[in-house]
């Protein structure tokens, strides 16, 4: 081997690496074939019962599509069991021999499964001849049968209710494969691949979790996606703007959501006009306050243009300048096309009245009524 | 519109047309305002530029131009950013005009719902379009009265496909009444109190209509999409 000269069936093996010689060769290696990952033993002895030397071989064979397939016709409980014994044989840690399949199995395998081999033109594995293996309990050598707990189906399979094996890619995939539908059973969002909404169990993809549109009932997959500051407010999307950008009239959060729901009217029956401003809610002061400003509010909130404006005297006697709006003196200059881009914080009102609205909602669903003819 | 009637023109003043050449009927369109209405977003795919987009309002046989038309171009289309044509989830999309509409006895918006007004199973309501009707394609607009149905009932007819709380689906199981291929985008309008109309659906999507494969129509749950509508009319107005 240090000669880089391996000699067949020892090639990759662990004697090679220790420098031995090829004398050595057959030697227990661990199974890493993936078909055959949940057998009562973990090491195997190359070369197989089918002629492979290597498990990489084994893996790209014609047998190892062979067997898993036929294992979905349910033919024999132990097939796949049968299966592993000749494509990895076990490897018995003492005498570093291979550990062939007791004859019983390998004919019951034949038996039970060459026939449905037959029926879609198949031969079962020339190299299985069953006479090459040990009868059960025959003097001093040893052959491998089933547990009664050996798992039918290899890790890459789900076992179906009724013990057939399907791929284990296809349970849950809304298809059913199981003669008794049993891989589309308990499909929780986990084995979907997806993300549960607490409140209804639903599934949703995790691309939909703080995305900005709630999909679970209670809106769980909106919530604890943003940690903004104190002096911070949260956009839809969850990013974080500062509070004194909220509703000043520019886009801060790249949904725009700082700047909806800006202009609303107080539930009062005084309906006055109310502006969400830097994140806190003011009340607009009417002086120099002009008509097409409330027909600007009234469009904002979606409803007709023609309002009803009133200057509602304020009850406090202090012309105080907390929770006030004041319209811009250089208002008709301004750069902006929403109301709240018009009104700014910390000026007296002098007439301490406030702005109340009525608004229209523009109509809508209504059918011109038939007419009538003479008849 | 399968199993339906021809309408009395100006009967449905907010159902429009969304045309392109050569074609020219494509879609249905729903007016919700002078300068925006609603359509699906599967009639925008493969063909998301405004510029071929002309819709005709006022028009009851698509043959016939009539005095009571209004023409207008597309200025924007607003595809819903979820929108999956897959499985035709979010097919909604608006439409903003490149000039107000005149409103007239044949020219009017309809109502949207609130986001919480939802449509109830068992009322009746109807649906309107130039679709298929069967045997062939109407020149004059169809009308058709359909029953809302149930999300779990509708749920048990698509087997095959999710019927999402974005969707809300109307007819019935022997598909007597339905919609249609070209009725895509239009309303599904039911009457509230004091004769006003309220825009609940737009047709998006069902069996092949005109085979044996029966069934109820799925619509795009309008009150589902009512706060996104809303937003993106203001966005549009106001600040982009």
């Amino acid at each position: 081997c240090r000669d880089t000269f391996c000699p067949g069936g020892c090639s990759d093996n662990i004697a090679c690496d220790n420098h031995s010689n090829s004398m050595n060769c057959s030697r227990c290696e661990p199974i890493t074939l993936e078909l055959c990952m949940n057998l009562p033993y973990n090491f195997t002895s190359y070369p197989n019962y089918l002629g492979h030397q290597t498990q990489k071989e084994t893996s790209i064979s014609w047998e190892s599509s062979l067997f898993p397939a036929l294992v979905q016709t349910n033919c024999y409980k132990y097939l796949m069991f049968f299966a592993c014994t000749v494509l990895v044989p076990k490897c018995d840690l003492e005498t570093h021999k291979r550990v062939p399949p007791c004859r019983s199995l390998c004919k019951n395998s034949k038996e039970l499964c060459e026939s449905v081999l037959a029926i879609v033109g198949l031969q079962w594995p020339e190299d299985t001849d069953c006479t090459q293996f040990p009868e059960e309990n025959s003097g001093n050598e040893t052959c491998l049968m089933p547990d009664q707990g050996v798992e039918e189906c290899s890790p890459s399979h789900f076992k179906c209710n009724s013990g057939r094996c399907v791929l284990a890619s296809r349970r849950c995939d809304g298809q059913t494969d199981c003669d008794d539908d049993s891989d589309e059973e308990n499909c929780g969002c986990t084995e979907r691949g997806l993300w549960e909404c607490p409140s209804n169990k639903g599934c949703i993809k995790h691309t939909m979790i703080c995305d900005g549109f709630p999909d679970c009932p209670d809106l769980a997959d909106e919530k604890n996606c943003s940690f903004c500051k104190d002096n911070e407010k949260v956009c839809n999307n969850h990013e974080c703007v500062h509070r004194s950008v909220w509703c000043d009239g520019k886009t801060d959060c790249s949904d725009s959501s700082d700047e909806w729901d800006c202009v609303t009217l107080s539930k009062t029956p005084s309906s006055l006009l109310t502006i969400h401003k830097s994140a806190s809610d003011y009340q607009v002061c009417a002086d120099n306050w002009q008509e097409e400003l409330s027909m600007l509010a009234c469009k904002q909130m979606g409803l007709g243009d023609l309002p009803t404006t009133h200057i509602v005297q304020d009850q406090h006697d202090q012309p105080g300048r907390r929770k006030w709006l004041h319209l811009s003196s250089d208002w008709r200059h301004k750069n902006g096309s929403t109301l709240q881009a018009l009104l700014v914080k910390g000026h007296v009102c002098w007439s301490r009245s406030k702005v109340s609205l009525h608004c229209v909602k523009e109509d809508c669903g209504r059918r011109p009524a038939a007419r009538m003819t003479k008849r | 519109i399968l199993g339906g009637r021809t309408s009395r023109p100006g009967r449905w003043p907010w159902q429009c047309s969304m045309q392109s050449d050569p074609s020219g009927h494509i879609c249905g369109c729903v007016l919700i305002g002078k300068k925006w209405l609603l359509t699906v977003a599967h009639c925008f795919e493969g063909r998301d530029n405004a510029d071929v987009w002309k819709v005709v309002f006022g028009i009851n046989n698509l043959d016939h131009p009539s005095p009571f038309m209004q023409t207008r171009k597309v200025k924007r289309i607003i595809l819903h950013p979820r929108y999956n044509r897959a499985v035709v989830d979010y097919d909604i999309s608006i439409v903003e005009l490149d000039e107000e509409i005149n409103e007239t006895s044949y020219v009017r918006p309809v109502c949207l719902p609130n986001k919480d007004q939802h449509a109830q199973p068992d009322t009746y309501c109807y649906i309107t379009g130039w679709g298929h009707m069967g045997n062939r394609m109407p020149f004059k607009l169809q009308e058709g009265e359909v029953r809302i149905i149930s999300m779990d009932q509708c749920q048990s007819y698509f087997d095959m496909k999710t019927i999402t709380s974005r969707m809300l689906c109307a007819g019935y199981e022997s598909g007597t009444v339905d919609s249609c291929m070209g009725d895509s985008g239009g309303p599904l309008v039911c009457e509230e109190s004091a004769g006003r109309w309220t825009l609940y659906g737009l047709t998006s999507w069902g069996s092949v209509c005109f085979s044996q494969v029966l069934g109820p129509g799925v619509y795009s749950n309008v009150t589902h999409f009512v706060e996104w509508i809303e937003r993106q009319i203001y966005l549009h107005t106001f600040l982009l």
